[in-house]
């Protein structure tokens, strides 16, 4: 039994440490362990602390997890958003195979117009996995693309329609205009629209993570988090907080660059490599 | 900020009589807090908070009227120390063609700095840059920087997605030393630094390509694994300089740190956004107020 002596003190001290090697942050790190030595009062064994605070995670993130939306008969409007090279792009051919494997043909809108190749590298993969991509050249109105996106599919009676969105740094303020625009647009058409609007967010990033979904929840109505990249020797704690402060859950995490690695979000699996 | 935090921390000391050298402790407790909330890698964090306290920094502060202002010019000048000192020079005093090879994790900013890297080498050192991509796996890869190449009027060197990377690199730099070009850039895929294949991919490309520059190209929003992923890349490839990108954002940047303290590799250049003008050469000093906070 460690008691309240020094012992005690380093099993949290040691445990504090490892949740910010794991990007949980400090502030987080803090609250996630006194909650638990409250909880237990000082009295336990080593096991007893690291299965408390195991729980105590994995508590916080599946109390805002949810289902989907229901766009009932209309499509369902997903729209994939974060900063540049988070992996929205990759993710969103990963979602397409997905979904089209459940719910059948997939419209995939090119809505990044900016970046050099991007919907080149869009096209190569909606050609791979079987999706139809609508897009406009090279600098045309993302928010056009998206509004012509949805109405295809509604037209056609085609279930699933997924925005790619040009990354932007949330301090970049007409980027973060712009992308309101494009949801307030796609919602012009479809009314609910986009139903679902995930941050991709790179699981190796620190503590920018969080300011990132703040700023991107204030400009778009974020539903969800997804966490690429996970394969990484990243732990991704950082959708810890994102969780307990946001309420947003993790819907998917991406476990590398092939179409199949994509898989839904298990807290459990998640806590329990945290702590590998 | 740290300054107004330190600055309750020195109150409350003067609260209790004297400042002594224990109760310096304290004041570092909050650099600790300040530069893990900034992400520098926990291990890091202590090596440095260590390396501070040593050199004997209480006796000036103690007899400082505002220790607090005091201790962050000491810590901000020691970051910058360790950080590099001064903005470094890209050595380009070599037999032509200079051979720089960009690498690092996935989505890092390679491509893009690529580009940039080769507009500040002609139109700041007025050099004849050739550009080359061995991105075999990425979609449309080589499509991005041919498009960048031609945004810039920088020639790219011939490429296919069904050739072996270091074919291409070597083709490159054979045209470079035929064609009249004096530096060849040559972009990588990204890659973890735990993807074995890949990093032997990569060093097999260093050994046939020969770059006289390997430069580690790091995002500045990078968490606690930066310091794991530099010592990877720098482990099997010896890195000789670092491109911090996304500058432009406002991540503390804490990364540097990490990146600087596992490889003493000097940080070159700083990304500052998406076009390509947004580049510069990088000032340690200035980071290190901004990872203080
Ligand atoms: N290892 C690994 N790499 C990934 C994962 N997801 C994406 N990537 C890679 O990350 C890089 C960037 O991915 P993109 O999909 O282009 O990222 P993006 O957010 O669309 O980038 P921008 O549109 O430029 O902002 C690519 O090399 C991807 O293959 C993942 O889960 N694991
Ligand atoms: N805001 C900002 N964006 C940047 C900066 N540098 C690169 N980017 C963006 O980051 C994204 C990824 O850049 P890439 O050059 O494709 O990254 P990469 O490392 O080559 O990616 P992979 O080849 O897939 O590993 C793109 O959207 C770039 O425009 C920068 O300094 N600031
Ligand atoms: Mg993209
Ligand atoms: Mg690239």
């Amino acid at each position: 039994v460690l008691g309240g002596g020094a012992q005690g003190k380093q099993l949290y001290e040691e445990l504090e440490e490892a949740l910010i090697g794991a990007d949980v942050g400090v502030e987080a790190s803090a609250r996630i362990v006194q909650a638990v030595r409250d909880d237990l009062k000082n009295e336990a064994h080593p096991e007893t602390v690291r299965a408390a605070l195991k729980a105590e995670i994995e508590r916080v993130l599946e109390s805002v997890e949810r289902p989907a939306a229901d766009s009932g008969d209309e499509p369902l409007v997903v729209m994939l958003v974060g900063v540049n090279g988070a992996g929205k792009t990759t993710t969103l051919a990963k979602l397409a195979a997905r979904f089209k494997a459940e719910r059948g043909p997939v419209i995939v809108a090119a809505a990044d117009t900016f970046r050099a190749a991007a919907i080149d590298q869009l096209e190569v993969w909606c050609n791979r996995v079987g999706a139809e991509i609508i897009k406009q050249k090279q600098g045309s109105d993302p928010a056009a693309i998206a509004f012509d996106a949805v109405a295809a599919a509604r037209a056609r009676g085609i279930k699933t329609v997924l925005i790619d969105t040009a990354g932007r740094l949330q301090t970049k303020s007409n980027l973060m205009e712009e992308l309101k625009k494009i949801a307030r647009v796609a919602g012009r058409n479809l009314p609910g629209a986009p139903h679902e609007t995930w941050l991709v967010l790179d699981a190796t990033t620190g503590q920018n993570a969080l300011s990132q979904a703040q700023v991107f929840k204030e400009a778009v109505p974020l539903t969800g988090v997804i966490l690429a990249k996970l394969d990484s020797t990243a732990k991704g704690g950082v959708v810890i907080a994102i969780a307990d402060r946001m309420k947003l859950p993790v819907r998917f995490v991406g476990i590398g660059e092939s179409v199949e690695d994509l898989r839904p979000f298990d807290a459990h699996e998640f806590v329990e490599a945290l702590f590998e | 900020t740290l300054s107004d935090r330190l600055e309750g921390v020195f109150k409350k000391l003067r609260g209790q009589g004297r400042i002594t050298e224990r109760n310096i402790e304290e004041a570092l407790r909050e650099v600790r807090l300040a530069l893990l909330e900034a992400d520098v890698n926990i291990a890091v964090v202590r090596e440095f908070i260590e390396h501070v306290k040593s050199k004997a920094l209480g006796q000036e502060v103690l007899r400082s009227l505002t220790p607090e202002q005091h201790l962050i010019k000491f810590v901000a000048a020691e970051l910058a120390v360790v950080m590099g000192g001064q903005a470094r020079e890209l050595d380009l005093k070599v037999r032509p063609p200079v051979k720089l090879m960009l690498v690092g994790l996935q989505g890092s900013g390679k491509t893009t700095s690529l580009a940039k890297l080769a507009r500040f080498l002609k139109v700041e050192r007025k050099r004849r840059p050739l550009m080359v991509s061995t991105d075999v796996r990425r979609p449309a890869a080589m499509e991005q920087l041919r498009v960048l190449g031609a945004q810039l009027d920088i020639p790219v060197a011939e490429s296919h997605e069904n050739e072996d990377p270091v074919d291409i690199a070597e083709r490159a730099v054979k045209r470079a030393e035929l064609g009249g070009f004096d530096a060849v850039l040559i972009d990588t895929a990204g890659r973890l630094q735990i993807d074995t294949e890949l990093m032997d991919e990569l060093a097999r490309l260093k050994a046939v390509a020969r770059p006289h520059h390997t430069i580690l190209v790091a995002d500045a929003m990078t968490g606690q694994e930066a310091a794991n992923v530099a010592q990877g890349f720098h482990a099997r490839l010896q890195l000789s300089g670092v491109i911090l990108t996304k500058l432009d954002s406002d991540a503390r940047g804490g990364a540097a740190l990490s990146i600087r303290s596992v490889t003493g590799a000097p940080i070159l250049f700083a990304g500052l956004g998406e076009k390509l003008e947004a580049f510069e050469v990088f000032h340690p000093d200035r980071l290190a107020s901004r990872i203080l906070g």
